[in-house]
């Protein structure tokens, strides 16, 4: 049997559109310690992590470990009927072939539950390698989507140079060239709206646009977001979810531009 | 392409 409720129901469905645009469908492995998964977007380009661990939901219970591959186009459908402030259960018994969302309403007057068919999806086993980062930058996570929306329009690749000075974010195409630095903050009345650099030392990296601002459907999930970066390995783009747990998003850095 | 190779080499051999 595994069961997990979550008061804060609105929690899923952001994750949902968090990961949607990136995965036609996952795995979510469920165990004793939570909820887990990891899986490459469509175009095997990026890696999608997300963990959710049993201590942020209100009742989690799993007595074996179950692995739910779901249709993310289907799981989108059902969690649209949930409203923002329902709390949304997922159940399912052992070795069963379908899980259920059930949704209640804050003050309990309308209940309701959704039946999915479960897929049997055949994915590659991923291992994600400790890694120590060059550069580990922390910005407020609404300027960083801010920032990708708008050097989008430049061109399909954004450079970012991080050196101890701060962070900049370039791109060229057509039209021209932009460039947004962002120096660190001294200091700030609220943590979510620093900007912080840990360097070891300086790291120039191009990504894909397209995937940076599909990461960025997090956004509602964190006011902060941080970037890991060093020479050779994908970046890292997380976003904690308050006190459950995170969704990281790895991108390969472009090769060969 | 060349992201997809290093993807592969980076998350399957860790």
């Amino acid at each position: 049997m595994f069961e997990a409720r979550l008061v804060q129901g609105a929690l899923l469905k952001k994750v949902m559109e968090a990961i949607k645009e990136l995965l036609n469908e996952a795995s979510f492995d469920c165990a004793h310690s939570g909820i887990l998964l990891q899986a490459m977007d469509n175009s095997h380009v990026s890696l999608v992590s997300l963990n959710l661990r049993r201590e942020g939901f209100d009742k989690y219970r799993c007595d074996r470990n179950l692995v739910m591959g779901m249709n993310l186009s289907s799981m989108s459908k059902i969690l649209k009927c949930a409203s923002n402030d329902d709390i949304i259960t997922m159940k399912a018994q052992d070795n069963a072939d379908t899980v259920t969302f059930v949704f209640e309403s804050p003050k309990q007057e309308k209940i309701s539950d959704y039946e999915m068919k479960l897929t049997n999806l055949d994915q590659d086993h991923l291992g994600i390698p400790e890694t120590e980062y060059s550069c580990v930058i922390k910005l407020p996570s609404a300027e960083f989507a801010r920032i990708c929306r708008d050097l989008s329009q430049f061109g399909e690749s954004i450079v970012i140079s991080c050196t101890k000075e701060g962070v900049k974010f370039s791109a060229a195409g057509d039209i021209g060239t932009a460039n947004i630095k962002l120096a660190q903050t001294a200091t700030v009345d609220k943590e979510e709206d620093a900007v912080m650099v840990d360097m070891q030392e300086p790291v120039t990296l191009t990504f894909a646009c397209k995937y940076l601002n599909m990461f960025t459907k997090a956004t509602p999930l964190s006011p902060q977001v941080c970037l890991s970066m060093s020479p050779d390995v994908p970046l890292v783009v997380e976003y904690k979810i308050e006190d459950i747990g995170h969704i990281r998003y790895y991108l390969a850095p472009r090769i060969g531009d | 392409s060349k992201e997809q190779q290093f993807m592969k080499v980076y998350f399957y051999n860790p």
